[in-house]
């Protein structure tokens, strides 16, 4: 994790999956 | 196959031609999307609890573990444009627009930039950054010392905060997505490419799509 910058971490997380949305 | 409940185009509370107008859906996919909106309000609405509409949200979208996340009520605001606290059915096909992976990539840069401006500010603090880590990193169950953290941050800043102010602007966020293209990688869907196989995650819709393309 050290090597990525903060938002590609952020964006990793599990708390921004919209596709959920997609699962029946 | 019979179908016990169906959704029709009449259903439709608002005019589909009008939303595949001025988003990147067809009419068909915007009653295909109609009948995944249900799907999320239909327990709100028999609950009667305006609020249940977000918890319904949030539950469909983050899992029953992650219901009172940082990044849950801030992407539920996003969606919720009117801040009705309720979740419209025309603002969710227009915030859902954005995630097409034919959306423009200027309309996904300044998504993200919302999505990150916690404080809408126009701007994003070091402060909220740490604050966006942290809650990230819970929600992924992963532990980074602070001090690690903190690194981390200095990195990002060191890089993105060309104007060396303290503050991440909307320029500077654009820079940023430009040269890391993965920080977008949350802004498509590919599933919203292969909405015309609605019919295989929603049976139902097999009959009841009057439109087609």
């Amino acid at each position: 994790p050290e090597a990525l910058n903060a938002f590609e971490l952020i964006s990793m997380s599990a708390g921004l999956n919209l596709g959920n949305l997609f699962d029946s | 196959m019979m179908c016990c409940n169906p959704v029709n185009k009449r259903d439709c509370p608002n005019n589909p031609e009008s939303l595949a107008a001025t988003t990147v859906f067809s009419v068909n996919e915007i009653e295909a999307l109609y009948v995944l909106f249900k799907q999320i309000d239909r327990g709100a609405v028999e609950d009667g609890k305006i609020n249940k509409v977000r918890e319904k949200f949030k539950l469909k979208v983050f899992g029953p573990n992650k219901g009172g996340t940082l990044f849950a009520d801030r992407v539920f605001d996003l969606f919720d444009t009117k801040h009705a606290q309720a979740l419209g059915f025309e603002e969710f096909v227009r915030a859902l627009s954005i995630f097409h992976p034919d959306a423009p990539i200027d309309d996904k840069i300044d998504f993200s930039f919302q999505l990150y401006d916690i404080k809408n500010q126009g701007f994003i603090e070091r402060e909220e950054l740490k604050q966006m880590m942290e809650a990230a990193l819970a929600e992924s169950d992963l532990n980074l010392k602070d001090d690690v953290i903190e690194t981390i941050i200095d990195k990002t800043f060191e890089e993105a905060d060309t104007k060396k102010d303290g503050k991440i602007d909307f320029e500077e966020w654009h820079a940023l997505a430009n040269a890391h293209p993965c920080l977008l990688k949350n802004m498509t869907l590919a599933n919203l490419r292969t909405l015309k196989n609605i019919t295989v995650t929603f049976p139902e819709f097999v009959f009841h799509s009057q439109v087609k393309d």
